[in-house]
């Protein structure tokens, strides 16, 4: 039975350029996994999260885009096209568990749209840079503990192009897709190349039991200048099981005094 | 008194909201900005357990006890802040992202935020055109005591200004738009640092949107009655 609660997948994670993997995502995490020591290229060790062009830096195939004026010499997606940017990431984890345990698959953050394969099946993540994404992934676990995972990163819809002279915000495409703006430019900020394309936060996984908490807020109201306070808790409950839940629900509020002694 | 459990039944499938009875506290040790006392913070932890499995989820959060109100001056039009009932002079920072590679580390938004507060900052204002501030980030701000003035992305991308002219009607999905800040504002709405959210870069966002982010930020009408007295 797994421990109950996150593990953050931020290693072991390989990066190709999607045009030039002839392999679908149902054979990347159906296979034998990639590697960076296959013979034949495109893999690399990737940044996740991070962009494209961190992925790129870290393997040294593009010069610091931050040192001198070599960001000039960086292609730039309005004259690659989105496909030189569109890349696919691939990692795996071991995760095993018990009937009545379920497992998310959590994406804090992609830009700007992405196609996420586990161990053959295909799930569709929707545009959008700022949303959280959360796929129940149970059914799809292999049975001996052993996961492959596969994501195919798309830039945003509307990468736009930057004029001779810079300017700010470039030709302002950027702006009809819910993303990151500066990276056309700014008057204090070279253009982005990948317009920061990529798994640029957090990448998870989640076990729980039956029922899942999903974001509680906290808010306050205070009385008699400040000398009483209320908290008041609000949460979300999901029954991922069949079967009616009976459930205790419980909140503590503590505070750490010196050390490790909590005070409730 | 700072502990609660309620019993309740779910359905198969079912999503459901639950809120707790009140906790009352008395005497809160107050969360302050940086250079108006300390950041005090307390822990909450919530933890649903299922009869016949056990503990099934948990999950926890630092929280910090202040209040944080602004208005607008009419003979000034500037904007004043007041923490807990004391008005604060806002010193602050202009903040775009930590790294243009988002590569976005813990120990680098600690440097970037202590920084700031070292300065003797006690507010960063995160730019429309940058990012919604990571959870790092925010859990940064709340540790040294920086305000943080959180805006969605909306600049001069958005509003028909500018040569070429940008798209007049700001983002082309704006159903997107409201569900990504929707989304955005569970993600980081527990953290004591956060102080405002702000439509957008110089300019207010269109109406639809504009109107619906107003409607969905605003004080729910159970909390308007509460007073500091």
């Amino acid at each position: 039975m797994a421990a109950i609660g996150k593990t953050v997948l931020d290693k072991g994670w390989l990066a190709a350029r999607s045009t030039e993997v002839d392999l679908t995502g149902e054979q990347l995490t159906t296979g034998d996994p990639p590697s960076v020591a296959d013979p034949r290229p495109p893999w690399m060790e990737a940044s996740v999260p991070g962009t494209v062009l961190g992925t790129l830096l870290k393997n040294r195939l593009i010069p610091d885009p931050f040192y001198g004026l070599q960001n000039e010499s960086i292609l730039d997606i309005a004259d690659s096209g989105r496909e030189y940017y569109t890349f696919w990431f691939f990692t795996s984890f071991e995760c095993k568990v018990s009937n009545n345990q379920h497992v998310d698959l959590n994406f804090r953050a992609i830009n700007y749209s992405a196609e996420v394969y586990l161990n053959g099946h295909k799930e569709v993540l929707p545009k959008g840079m700022f949303r959280r994404h959360s796929i129940d992934i149970t059914d799809f676990l292999h049975p001996d503990g052993k996961n492959l995972l596969a994501v195919i990163v798309h830039p945003p819809d509307h990468p736009g192009k930057i004029p001779p002279g810079g300017g700010q915000g470039g030709d302002h495409e950027i702006g009809k897709d819910i993303a990151a703006q500066y990276v056309e430019g700014w008057d204090w900020m070279a253009p982005i190349r990948d317009r920061n394309t990529g798994i640029w936060d957090e990448v998870s996984i989640t076990v729980t039991g039956p029922v899942k908490i999903v974001d509680p807020h906290l808010v306050t109201t205070f009385f008699d200048d400040y000398k009483r306070a209320y908290l008041h808790t609000t949460t979300e409950l999901i029954n991922k099981s069949a079967q009616e839940a009976e459930c205790s629900l419980n909140i503590q509020v503590s505070t750490e005094r010196e050390g490790n002694v909590c005070l409730v | 008194e700072h502990l609660d459990t309620l019993q309740i039944s779910l359905s198969p499938g079912e999503h459901a909201q639950y809120t707790f009875p009140q906790l009352s506290f008395y005497k809160p040790i107050l969360w302050w900005p940086n250079g108006m006392g300390k950041q005090s913070l307390y822990n909450v932890e919530i933890t649903v357990n299922v009869k016949d499995y056990g503990e099934s989820d948990t999950w926890s959060n630092h929280f910090g006890f202040r209040k944080i109100e602004s208005t607008i001056d009419s003979s000034t039009g500037g904007r004043l802040f007041k923490v807990n009932g004391q008005p604060i002079f806002i010193r602050g920072g202009n903040w775009i992202l930590s790294d243009g590679l988002l590569r976005l580390s813990k120990e680098r938004y600690k440097a970037d935020i202590k920084f700031h507060a070292d300065m003797n900052f006690n507010m960063i204002r995160c730019w429309a055109g940058g990012l919604a501030e990571r959870p790092d980030f925010y859990y940064y701000c709340d540790l040294y005591g920086l305000l943080v003035w959180q805006e969605f992305w909306i600049t001069g991308d958005c509003d028909g200004r500018g040569d070429p002219v940008s798209n007049p009607d700001g983002p082309l999905d704006h159903d997107l738009f409201l569900f990504c800040a929707r989304d955005t504002v569970k993600l980081l709405r527990n953290h004591p640092s956060l102080a405002l959210w702000v439509g957008g870069n110089e300019q207010v966002p269109p109406s639809d949107i504009n109107e619906a982010l107003k409607n969905d930020l605003q004080l729910h009408p159970y909390f308007k009655d509460s007073s500091e007295g």
